[in-house]
């Protein structure tokens, strides 16, 4: 499964 | 007033090579530090960071913190109307909604300028944590791209295995299977060829070939280009621009299901 980059670095 | 000047055209253009297969926009942050910009390709998967610090320009001045979003599509295309040894300065207006490309020759005979129109870009900004690497490789820049682009004609995925020995990129598929080994250069010559690992542990993560490749049109950027890894958490490969600064790819690996 391909995770988003989102899923390991949080919004700002 | 935003002006920044490069007395080279050939870093800009090389820059753009390298995000616009990921980016179709994205924002250009300006302050007196220099040029940032951060944003994800338009499925999420990867991040792509540029940081270009203002003392490496020519000429910068910002007198205001300023945002500029930009079709980067048409910044390339607009960028391919210098010459490599033109003079490039960008320049717009605080609260402008447009940026304005200058190119001069070397002989100041020929002075073009395109202005484009900025954008409106409601983009997310992420924060990356500061993280201590199990493994970070550093290796020649062409030797990446040639592993990419080979392993990919068996796979959609790669697995890249760092221990302490090497780093070994496998590929396996319905036509077959590939495995490409480097060992750490025992004795370092020229050390744009070198492959020096640093490892704290082993690990095995696995990355979808068509982001790597893309990731590797830097590659005119730099001899070399560092990769690190940790268990679980996404890729960093980067590529530093000379003195100016650096671009930096986070690609999250895959996970089994």
């Amino acid at each position: 499964m391909q995770p988003t980059i989102a899923s390991f670095f949080k919004k700002d | 007033m935003f002006e920044a000047r490069l007395m080279n055209a050939t870093i800009l253009k090389k820059i753009l090579d390298a995000v616009k297969d990921l980016l179709n926009e994205g924002t250009f942050d300006c302050s007196d530090s220099g040029i940032q910009l951060q944003a994800m390709d338009n499925s999420h998967v990867s991040l792509v960071s540029l940081t270009l610090r203002s003392d490496s320009f020519d000429k910068f001045r910002c007198d205001r913190n300023l945002s500029m979003g930009m079709n980067l599509g048409t910044m390339a295309k607009i960028l391919k109307c210098a010459n490599n040894d033109d003079t490039v300065t960008i320049k717009a207006q605080d609260n402008a909604d447009t940026v304005t490309f200058m190119f001069e020759s070397q002989n100041h005979e020929k002075v073009s300028d395109y202005e484009m129109k900025l954008m409106n870009l409601d983009q997310e900004h992420l924060g990356i944590p500061d993280t201590d690497y199990s493994c970070v490789v550093r290796m020649p820049s062409m030797e990446f791209a040639r592993i990419c682009r080979d392993l990919a004609q068996f796979s959609e995925s790669m697995v890249i295995c760092c221990t302490k020995e090497g780093v070994k990129f496998s590929a396996s598929g319905d036509l077959g299977s590939a495995n490409v080994k480097l060992a750490q250069t025992s004795n370092v010559d020229k050390e744009e060829e070198a492959v020096i690992i640093e490892m704290q542990e082993p690990v095995t993560l696995t990355f979808a070939c068509r982001y790597l490749n893309a990731f590797t049109k830097a590659t005119p950027l730099c001899n070399q280009v560092q990769l690190s890894m940790s268990a679980d958490v996404p890729l960093v490969v980067e590529y530093r621009i000379s003195d100016l600064g650096h671009i930096r790819y986070y690609l999250a690996p895959k996970i089994e299901e």
